[in-house]
């Protein structure tokens, strides 16, 4: 494991951490798509279904576990915590994120390193979390102010993926037989959505100012 | 072999 993939890992870690900290500090989720929540609880349910079939480091185990766990905690939250779930605004929410579902399984099912169960999943869940901010940036984009710890989660978020980029690139680099399309596109268009939040989120931090995305 | 290579990442 290569310092790129750590740094990606620990900041994917701590954008949940954040997210989770906003949620129990301030008993809210006011500016938090529980679409894309649920999106990645998905995700994480579909690509490591190999937790029971393959095993890679106790690490490895370690996180797939942590991210499963902390998914559905934050779905809970928003869906069944009375307090948090009273700030949930799902009129500001209202991607229709089942659409990409459908279209990242059909994706899958055409376009996968092999068509056996585990390889579809995994295929669908690299496909999907390349789309499942969508939700999350409408919303933040409707709703034009975002708050500090909301846009710190998905600053973090934004950052994960960067740096996994690197850690492509370098082992690209580094290892002779690195090849893998999938996720290295999938990963590049998901870096790719977060472009436009990351140009705003710098000009207010260079300008010392809340965050605000136009509309 | 290859195929745990494979699924390394997260």
């Amino acid at each position: 494991m290569n310092i790129f993939r750590l740094a990606g890992d620990m900041t994917h870690l701590l954008s949940i951490l954040v997210l989770l900290l906003k949620i129990y500090a301030t008993k809210s989720c006011s500016g938090v798509s529980r679409k894309t929540q649920e999106l990645y609880a998905i995700v994480f349910l579909a690509r490591y279904l190999d937790l029971f079939t393959d095993f890679i480091s106790v690490y490895n185990t370690f996180m797939k576990i942590v991210f499963i766990a902390s998914s559905l905690a934050i779905v809970w939250c928003i869906r069944v915590h009375p307090m948090v779930k009273r700030s949930y605004d799902k009129d500001l929410d209202t991607f229709r994120h089942y659409l990409l579902v459908a279209a990242s399984f059909l994706l899958a099912l055409f376009l996968h390193e092999k068509f056996t169960f585990l390889e579809i999943f995994w295929a669908f869940s690299i496909y999907l979390e390349a789309v499942a901010i969508l939700p999350q940036l409408v919303l933040l984009q409707r709703s034009g102010n975002v708050d500090n710890l909301t846009g710190q989660y998905v600053f973090f978020l934004g950052a994960y993926r960067g740096l996994y980029i690197l850690n492509w690139i370098y082992r690209y680099l580094t290892e002779p037989r690195f090849t893998r399309w999938i996720a290295c596109v999938s990963g590049v268009v998901q870096t790719a959505l977060y472009a436009d939040f990351f140009y705003y989120y710098f000009i207010s931090w260079k300008n010392n100012s809340k965050l605000k995305l136009p509309a | 072999l290859e195929k745990i290579l494979y699924h390394d990442e997260l």
